[in-house]
């Protein structure tokens, strides 16, 4: 079978709006912004330290209503990619 | 293709001459191809103003050979989230990757340390996102550093090459990529270079890899010293160049930095052939700043070339480039790309055309073939998407198949170029199938878009499976990438240019004083010998065809009146050339080669004799603080710490001054009160409560400070409660130690206690809980009180009422 997902507690976030309105919908939801993801405008990373730091499962909570904020476009719980040096 | 090249660059960094990857010119290399980076660097490159990062575990900034070129600017901790990219250290030296592959890009050179870069005057910087849980959102992050700043991101890892893995970028890192080609750099696009798979013992293709088949990556594969295919090496048609690396258990390996300001010979697969490439190009692209990102792509599939590297699939595609599948487009040459990229003016705009999309879904019939066809006018009709001259060719495809290992899938292109685009991969036992993956090839750059396409799917299955269930071709799309125009102008400045290369230009061959006189132009009044010269013969002629019959010598002459002289173009071992006079001299002796007649000239010496490189003489034995070096035969330099070292430049045998020998290194003698910090390889300050120590808290002191005390492996001002102090022979310091058991204190020894814990009573020097004092017999403990014996201890633990009372 193929390796089972490992889920973190870290999310990318599409956010329009700006820092300030993704400072905002993160504090609304339990999370922290940790600021915008490299180059990619309107894509933040959010981090939530309540909830599993790593699990099989996909978070569960009240804190992934985020996914309901009119404000957010797109999100994904990050997973862990197994990646090797060569 | 090999030129022996005399004037070889000289660098006093000790491992410079085992770098044996830069010296395939000279006579003795087995590797026999060059990738020229010495005559680049003659021309004067060396990646001045070009600021290359590697993306990995981290960085050792403060590295002796990487401290001169270190940029923060290029640099961050992805993993935790500062400025400072330095990897974490632990017992197994876990994360010296970075470390290793920074090295090889930007080394610096003539600082006595380690090895040269190829790009010793690059700017390098390293990201740490490896040490922790690499997530979409980290790769994004280190693909996106100051691409306005960062000039290559150079990358040596990527999804696990165990063959049966299909993996690659997600949708941010991809946005990443896409990002950094299109606004990095000011617009003319990030250069990402990647190091192709390891997985070639497991049977992987790196098709299944999608940061090797992307178009916005330079994906490197690599050769052994022979020319040979590494053990490591995958396949596919995304490949577009190669460097040397390691490969075969017998062939050399690569030096580079090290961790811990270290210096290593191990260095292997294809990690190293990704920051060797960067190298070269920041090479190119100090040649030409304004390089685009397809500029560098266009450069490599031009400039490399298969030189002596065996595979058994070169194919000659329809643009004439040479490819295959192992080396794609054959290994780099350094001097070629800065020469090109001098002249090179930017390739026309990128054209995507969506070629072909076909939804049918489609049964693969097993061990049969399910060929696809499709014509295409590459968009013709549409002048903003039209492809006249391919780039890169993508196959986004859909299928489902109950065991994905058993499918092998080609593209051929109009041209009858075949791209392999998925090989069989036996440990591949995924029932997932591909889910519009693409596969990419660059195998048919160059070509001309419009015509046929063909699309071979085959279904090989290594085991026995349920013939029900057969493989199901979904979709697929053929997306072609490439230039309205020819990206070098019907007969533009490259053109006309570019065919000069092929043919020797006169800077390319060595300065000759005479060009050799064709058969024509032979003066007429030769009239003893009329026919041909030996073509080492000069202006003079020759008065015979032999070249020892030369009236003059093109290039030297060799030998002397008495024992008959000749002409040649190079001189013999144990002769050096004398250009001025055109004659071959006689080396001191020992010297095998040299540069003049006195020993202190030598570039390398006879069998048994080492080449001390400080002196350029040929010594039989080297001097203190260098060690003989087998392999090379010459003598390096040992660590500076070391007066003498045997085999490797850490491995001491004696120390210098102010050094003592440890586990086979020398670690400075540090001042009292001081300690040696590996980390730093410096002399740290002790707590002030130690006069020695091995570490700064107060916990590792080794001698108190005076004034101080030994208690609990601390130092302390006085002793604690329940402690007296004692002199210790051979201790510049007393030591708390503990008074007897119920004893609060005491003075000169445990059991002279002046002062009884709560609950009991002090009886002479002893403490005697208050409810047990009694006498074992009464008798016996009179004659203990007339005889005065309640002074020893034993008496007193039978006697206790009566010594008490006696007082």
């Amino acid at each position: 079978p193929p390796p089972r997902p490992v889920y973190t507690n870290h999310w990318a976030v599409q956010v329009l709006g700006g820092r300030a309105e993704a400072d905002r919908v993160a504090a609304a939801h339990g999370y922290r912004n940790l600021g915008q993801i490299g180059n990619l405008d309107d894509y933040y990373h959010f981090y939530h330290s309540k909830t599993f730091k790593r699990s099989t499962w996909s978070s569960r909570g009240p804190h992934t209503f985020l996914r309901m904020d009119p404000q957010v476009k797109w999100l994904q719980q990050q997973q862990v990619r197994r990646r090797v040096k060569r | 293709q090999a030129r022996s090249d005399p004037q070889a660059l000289y660098f006093n960094d000790p491992i410079w001459s085992n770098m044996w990857y830069m010296h395939c010119g000279d006579r003795n290399s087995r590797c026999r191809s060059e990738m020229n980076v010495q005559a680049a660097w003659k021309r004067g490159y060396t990646g001045k103003n070009v600021v290359v990062t590697i993306l990995d575990d981290g960085i050792e900034r403060n590295h002796p050979d990487l401290a001169a070129n270190y940029d923060p600017y290029a640099s961050y901790d992805v993993n935790g989230n500062d400025y400072d990219p330095s990897p974490r250290y632990d017992a197994s030296n876990e994360n010296k990757h970075g470390t290793r592959c920074a090295g090889e890009v930007a080394a610096s050179a003539n600082n006595s340390y380690c090895i040269v870069g190829v790009a010793y005057n690059a700017k390098i910087g390293g990201v740490r996102m490896l040490d922790g849980d690499v997530t979409d959102v980290v790769e994004a992050k280190s693909l996106g550093i100051r691409p306005g700043y960062v000039d290559i991101y150079s990358a040596s890892w990527g999804p696990d090459d165990d063959g049966k893995t299909v993996d690659g970028p997600g949708r941010l890192a991809k946005q990443a990529f896409e990002h950094g080609a299109k606004k990095g750099r000011h617009g003319l696009g990030s250069i990402f270079v990647w190091a192709s798979g390891n997985g070639g013992r497991e049977g992987d293709h790196c098709s299944c890899d999608g940061y090797t088949n992307s178009i916005y990556t330079i994906s490197v594969s690599s050769t052994t010293e022979n020319g040979h295919k590494p053990w490591y090496l995958e396949e596919c048609a995304s490949t577009l160049a190669t460097t040397y690396s390691s490969g075969a258990f017998y062939e050399r390996k690569i030096v580079t930095t090290d961790l811990r300001q270290r210096c290593t010979d191990g260095h292997t697969g294809t990690s190293v052939s990704a920051p060797m490439a960067a190298g070269i190009i920041a090479l190119a692209l100090e040649a030409n700043s304004q390089l685009t990102w397809r500029d560098v792509q266009h450069l490599l599939v031009k400039t490399s070339r298969p030189a002596h590297l065996k595979a058994n699939d070169w194919t000659v595609n329809g643009a004439g480039h040479k490819v295959s599948h192992l080396y794609g487009f054959g290994l780099v040459d350094a001097e070629a790309l800065v020469v090109e990229a001098q002249k090179w003016t930017a390739v026309p705009a990128q054209h995507v055309c969506v070629a072909v999309a076909d939804k049918r879904t489609r049964s693969i019939p097993v061990v049969q073939t399910l060929r696809t066809t499709a014509l295409t006018t590459a968009c013709a009709d549409r002048s903003d998407q039209r492809v006249a001259y391919l780039e890169h060719v993508v196959a986004r495809i859909s299928i489902s198949h109950p065991r994905r290992g058993d499918l092998q899938i080609h593209l051929i292109s109009p041209s009858g170029t075949k791209s392999q685009l998925l090989a069989k991969r036996l440990l591949d036992h995924s029932n997932e199938g591909f889910s519009n993956w693409e596969f990419m090839s660059v195998h048919c750059w160059g070509e001309k878009a419009e015509g046929v396409w063909t699309l071979e799917i085959q279904d090989m299955p290594a085991q026995v499976r349920n013939p029900d269930k057969q493989g199901k071709l979904k979709e697929w799309s053929l997306v072609l990438y490439g230039t309205a125009e020819h990206p070098y102008g019907a007969f533009g400045s490259h053109q006309s240019r570019s065919r000069m290369l092929e043919l020797p230009t006169p800077e390319l061959q060595p300065p000759t004083a005479t060009l050799s006189l064709s058969q024509a132009e032979v003066p007429e009044d030769e009239e003893d010998y009329a026919g041909v010269c030996h073509p080492e013969c000069g202006d003079k002629g020759c008065d015979g065809p032999g070249a020892d019959q030369c009236l003059n010598c093109v290039h030297f002459s060799l030998g002397n009146s008495k024992t008959s002289r000749k002409c040649v173009s190079v001189c013999p071992l144990g002769y050096f050339g004398d250009p001025g006079a055109r004659r071959c001299h006689r080396c001191h002796r020992g010297c095998e080669t040299c540069s003049g007649r006195s020993p202190a000239q030598c570039l390398s010496c006879r069998r048994g004799l080492y080449h001390h490189q400080e002196t350029s003489t040929c010594v039989a034995l080297c001097p203190s603080g260098f060690y003989a070096d087998e392999s090379q035969r010459n003598c390096l330099k040992c660590h500076p710490s070391c007066r003498k070292c045997v085999g490797e430049p850490e491995r001491c045998t004696v120390c210098e001054e102010g050094f003592s020998l440890a586990r086979g290194s020398c670690i400075p003698d540090c001042e009292p009160g001081t300690y040696f910090d590996s980390e730093l390889v410096r002399c740290g300050r002790c707590h002030h409560a130690c006069r020695t120590c091995v570490g700064p808290s107060r916990e590792e002191c080794i001698h108190c400070a005076p004034n101080f005390l030994f208690q609990d492996w601390r130092c302390v001002p006085a002793c604690s409660e329940g402690f007296f102090p004692e002199d210790t022979p051979g201790l510049p310091h007393r030591v708390c130690r503990r008074c007897d058991e119920n004893c609060l204190s005491c003075e000169g020894s445990s059991r002279n206690c002046s002062r009884c814990k709560s609950g009991f009573t002090q009886l002479g020097t002893s403490c005697v809980t208050n409810h047990t004092c009694s006498n074992a017999d009464e008798t016996f403990c009179e004659m203990v009180k007339s005889n005065q014996l309640c002074q020893r201890k034993l008496f007193v633990q039978f006697c206790c009422r009566t010594c008490l009372l006696a007082g």
